[in-house]
């Protein structure tokens, strides 16, 4: 069920706040 | 008008133990951490600067997307606001994503990365917009009606002073019961950075290996 998500945990999922694709090719 | 001494350490290197000394980093490590920053800030300008381009060029592959994430992400890194990371700002930034990283750091961190007007707490109005730019950068789609009632249950938990905005304390209280709130303030790459770019022993000006 989406609403049960907290929307930091949705926010968190962003690419953007992924830094480990800094360290791939 | 060059500089001919080879010996000197490299722009941004000049003082890997300092570095060391301030960050969780070992100077092994900065130095391969410098490996890596040698190959994003030499992605599209070669200066030794990473600049927006090419930070989102690393974290995407792309330089063609806009990502307000990307955006924020780069701001905090940019301690000196001059719109470039120097190796110092990116050494710095990138300890507190490291596995023996003092929690607080990243509860910290996480809070500033949200609250995107910088007022000193999270306000409803940013949740929406940070939950709206996560949807569209993934491509699903939920109705506005579902976002407010994700954004309410969120509020109704966090926001425990009922003032319609979340403060570094709540933000505290929030991520210490749901520590997956902060997994991407982890990187085991900073782990095994000396095993990723192990070329660093080749510039390296320390034993410590």
């Amino acid at each position: 069920q989406p609403t049960s998500m907290n929307a930091f945990k949705l926010i968190s999922m962003s690419k953007g706040l992924n830094l480990e694709n800094l360290f791939e090719d | 008008c060059c500089d001919a001494d080879s010996s000197k350490q490299p722009r941004g290197l000049e003082n890997p133990q300092v570095l060391a000394t301030e960050t969780v980093f070992s100077v092994s490590e900065i130095e391969a951490l410098y490996e890596l920053f040698k190959k994003i800030s030499s992605a599209v300008i070669d200066d030794g600067l990473i600049n927006k381009e090419e930070f989102q060029l690393a974290l995407f592959k792309t330089n063609k997307k806009e990502s307000l994430f990307a955006d924020r992400v780069f701001d905090l890194f940019d301690t000196k606001h001059n719109g470039i990371l120097d190796f110092e700002e990116f050494a710095r930034a990138l300890s507190v994503f490291h596995p023996n990283a003092p929690i607080d750091d990243k509860i910290q961190f996480s809070f500033q990365l949200y609250d995107l007007k910088q007022q000193g707490f999270i306000e409803r109005q940013e949740v929406k917009q940070m939950v709206v730019a996560t949807l569209a950068e993934s491509g699903m789609n939920l109705s506005d009606d579902v976002i407010e009632s994700i954004i309410d249950k969120t509020f109704e938990e966090a926001d425990t002073k009922h003032d319609g905005k979340i403060d570094k304390e709540e933000w505290r209280n929030l991520v210490l019961r749901h520590p997956s709130l902060l997994k991407n303030m982890t990187l085991q790459y900073l782990k095994d950075i000396t095993t990723t770019f192990p070329s660093f022993v080749f510039h390296s000006q320390v034993d410590d290996t």
